[in-house]
């Protein structure tokens, strides 16, 4: 654990928070993806199979079982209990033409061919493109709530985070694990568009808004 | 295939 890993998990942390007060302060779910949420809880779900398997330490285990429920809680959320404010007619995304190529791309390309190896990567290839129909709501909308650019920045940023993470490892430790790597980078570039519109606007108390 | 190491991030 360096200070890297640990900022970028703390990061992530945030963001759900961020996502969880929002939806629950205001009692609304408008903005916010309902696709990108199913697409994370896929993410966490496939990915921390290994909680049945591996113990690596009790941080480890209690982040994930939180990443987990947490994924799990905001979907309740936006489809059960604040259904009418669910932006379902913006939230168009098509996220089997996610889902699909990267299980593909799990399936050829990962490091050890067994079912919890495969779904590990496709968790990883997932989770670098997740953000798509929430970017594509943003998009259609013109607009987001302050609070909402809050979240997309923390998130964001966690993996921006572990990319450090990653240089520090390899320096220190000669740890690498390309297929994290790649997938941070291509995760990473997705939000530079959104971190630029963020410090130029957000961060000088305009509210997000794309030119028409 | 060569031995995986375990997945020790998040």
């Amino acid at each position: 654990m360096n200070i890297f890993r640990l900022l970028g998990d703390l990061s992530h942390l945030l963001a759900i928070i961020i996502l969880l007060l929002k939806i629950w302060k205001s009692r609304s779910c408008a903005g916010i993806s309902g696709k990108s949420q199913i697409l994370f809880s896929v993410v966490y779900t496939t990915r921390y199979l290994d909680l049945l398997t591996t113990h690596v330490s009790p941080y480890n285990t209690v982040m994930k079982l939180v990443f987990i429920f947490t994924s799990y809680a905001t979907i309740y959320l936006m489809y059960v209990k604040f259904k009418a404010t669910y932006d379902h007619n913006h939230d168009t995304f098509r996220i089997e033409f996610l889902l699909i190529p990267t299980f593909i791309l799990a399936l050829l390309i990962n490091h050890e061919f067994t079912v919890l190896e495969v779904l590990w990567t496709f968790s990883i290839y997932l989770e670098s493109v997740a953000i798509l129909p929430q970017l594509f709501l943003v998009s259609k909308t013109r607009e987001a709530e302050s609070i909402t650019s809050h979240y997309l920045f923390a998130l964001g940023s966690y993996r921006a985070l572990y990319l450090l993470n990653w240089v520090y490892r390899y320096v220190v430790e000669s740890h690498y694990e390309l297929i994290a790597i790649i997938s941070g980078v291509v995760q990473t570039i997705l939000y530079c568009d959104f971190f630029y519109l963020y410090i130029t606007k957000v961060l000088k108390g305009k509210k997000l808004q794309l030119p028409a | 295939a060569a031995p995986v190491e375990e997945h020790d991030e998040l």
